[in-house]
């Protein structure tokens, strides 16, 4: 299976 | 005092068909640099971020920066009163609750305005760091829309797979398989046709269908799509509006467990 990350995983918050 | 003037109310209602489904709520921040959105969706795996730089408008006055929190589809239910071809002017006084869009018609004979609530939203701005992508593609936008509303009656996940030579969009679902490749080609009779591939090293990554398919809706922006990919970053489907700006959607990867 396969999982799906946020996009906040990846990006920083300002 | 805010007083932006746009001469094609158009472009607005496209901006607003392509993300208000995606996203429900979200400030619009105006600077001098222009008119901007960044917005993720309630689940928080995509990210939309939107510019209508400043000297793409007919009039733009910001006396200081200002964060309008909108329901988007508010916003596109009174930018659909409005001709395609109505100047449209955008305009908030200082501490202010409400917007106001007024829309002209190209003869000035028909001038309506419309007065809409804005709200307070909560939202987190996100730093997107400027990168170097592994692999860029750039394809005709109705075609890459095409292809994703295709495959997404297959499968739930699209794997995008790019290669000197081409792109390649695979699924599987309970019924079946499907692949598409869309090979580099610059000898097309129309430029909006032509698929070409920028790449340091082969990239591929899956994502959701669902999403591909939402950022599709912004298709009426743009000719052409730029797809940015790079392992380990969220892809970024991108339409740039001529001489105004740029729809940038961003996505999450799917990883194997």
């Amino acid at each position: 299976g396969s999982k799906q990350p946020t996009i906040t995983s990846f990006f920083s918050k300002l | 005092m805010l007083e932006l003037r746009l001469t094609q109310a158009g472009l607005l209602k496209k901006v607003l068909e392509s993300i208000k489904d995606l996203v429900t709520d979200a400030n619009f921040d105006c600077s001098a640099t222009g008119f901007s959105l960044q917005a993720m969706d309630s689940s928080h795996v995509a990210l939309v971020a939107l510019l209508l730089r400043s000297d793409g408008f007919e009039h733009y006055r910001c006396d200081h920066n200002i964060s309008m929190g909108m329901n988007l589809g508010n916003m596109a239910k009174m930018l659909r009163c409005a001709s395609d071809d109505d100047t449209v002017t955008i305009k908030a006084d200082d501490g202010s609750d409400t917007v106001t869009f007024m829309f002209e018609s190209p003869s000035q004979d028909k001038i309506s305005d419309y007065e809409m609530k804005l709200m307070d939203i909560d939202s987190e701005h996100l730093g997107i760091p400027e990168a170097e992508y592994q692999a860029i593609v750039r394809m005709s936008a109705s075609e890459f829309a095409r292809i994703c509303k295709d495959l997404g009656t297959i499968g739930d996940t699209v794997i995008i797979s790019v290669t000197k030579e081409g792109v390649q969009f695979s699924t599987k679902g309970d019924i079946g398989t499907a692949n598409i490749i869309c090979r580099k080609n610059t000898a097309v009779d129309k430029k909006e046709e032509a698929t070409v591939i920028e790449m340091a090293e082969p990239v591929s990554l899956t994502f959701a269908s669902r999403y591909l398919i939402a950022f599709t809706k912004a298709t009426p922006l743009a000719g052409q799509v730029t797809i940015s990919m790079s392992y380990d970053m969220p892809i970024v489907v991108e339409y740039k509006m001529e001489t105004m700006g740029y729809m940038r959607f961003y996505l999450a990867p799917k990883i194997e467990e």
